[in-house]
């Protein structure tokens, strides 16, 4: 996390489900691939995150 | 039949009716993780954009986070109109499998997970719930990989492109963990 703006995951999540609308997988998906482009500095070095989604949804859900 | 096998038509969308109460349940340990006051912020926001009444607690030891669980749960079933959703946000350090509490002992995310189900939340049976988890799940740490291997190098900002290792899969099991698949 960073000191000031939080972490990663719950920021981009949160700046894909307020500015984004279409189906919740479609923008978890957007949330991986924007993850997957940023680069995190761990102790100088830079490492690499992404979140996992694993669904038994039956239907489209739409929070918007 | 064969024509319809050559010409298959798109699927019938079928969504869930969120026009019933949407209520979410955040969890956060804030002691030791700084930044997460930020996160809680940006939740709050986002749950206020998306028309969810939300409710907060910070610092729940192991136990406070399967009580509170189950308060939501109880609240839930006893709500006057009908929900159409629940959305839980737990935050903490963690390692696979479990939360740390504020009181540094661990609590089983498969126990917190049971408590909505649709064996345990009658109002819930059938409606989405939406599981949001920021925690370890260990220790390793991904330095990522090249893209295009060691051919073909994608060059951004003067450095290589990398992803991290474990993208662009889609696991799909034929049951869900601990069950017999028939």
């Amino acid at each position: 996390r960073h000191d000031q703006n939080g972490s990663c995951f719950i920021q981009t999540l949160v700046d894909v489900f307020t500015e984004r609308k279409g189906p919740i997988l479609e923008l978890l998906t957007e949330v991986t691939r924007r993850m997957a482009e940023a680069e995190v500095l761990q102790e100088g070095k830079q490492r690499k995150v992404n979140p996992e989604i694993l669904s038994t949804l039956r239907k489209q859900l739409y929070l918007q | 039949m064969e024509e319809e096998m050559s010409n298959p038509r798109p699927l019938q969308e079928e969504a869930y009716d969120m026009s019933g109460a949407r209520l979410a349940l955040t969890l956060c340990v804030t002691k030791a993780r700084e930044g997460s006051e930020a996160d809680l912020d940006a939740l709050e926001r986002m749950f206020r954009q998306l028309r969810f009444k939300s409710t907060m607690k910070r610092d729940p030891t192991a136990q406070q986070f399967q009580e509170e669980l189950e308060k939501f749960q109880q609240a839930i079933d006893t709500w006057e109109d009908p929900v159409s959703c629940a959305f839980v946000v737990l935050m903490a350090h963690g390692e696979e499998g479990f939360l740390e509490g504020e009181d540094g002992e661990m609590v089983k995310l498969e126990n917190l997970f049971e408590v909505l189900n649709n064996k345990n939340c009658r109002a819930l049976r059938a409606k989405p719930k939406v599981y949001i988890i920021q925690a370890c799940r260990g220790e390793q740490r991904d330095p990522g990989e090249t893209v295009g291997g060691d051919v073909i190098v994608m060059i951004t900002n003067g450095k290589p492109h990398t992803i991290p290792t474990y993208t662009d899969a889609l696991h799909v099991y034929s049951t869900v963990e601990g069950y017999i698949s028939y």
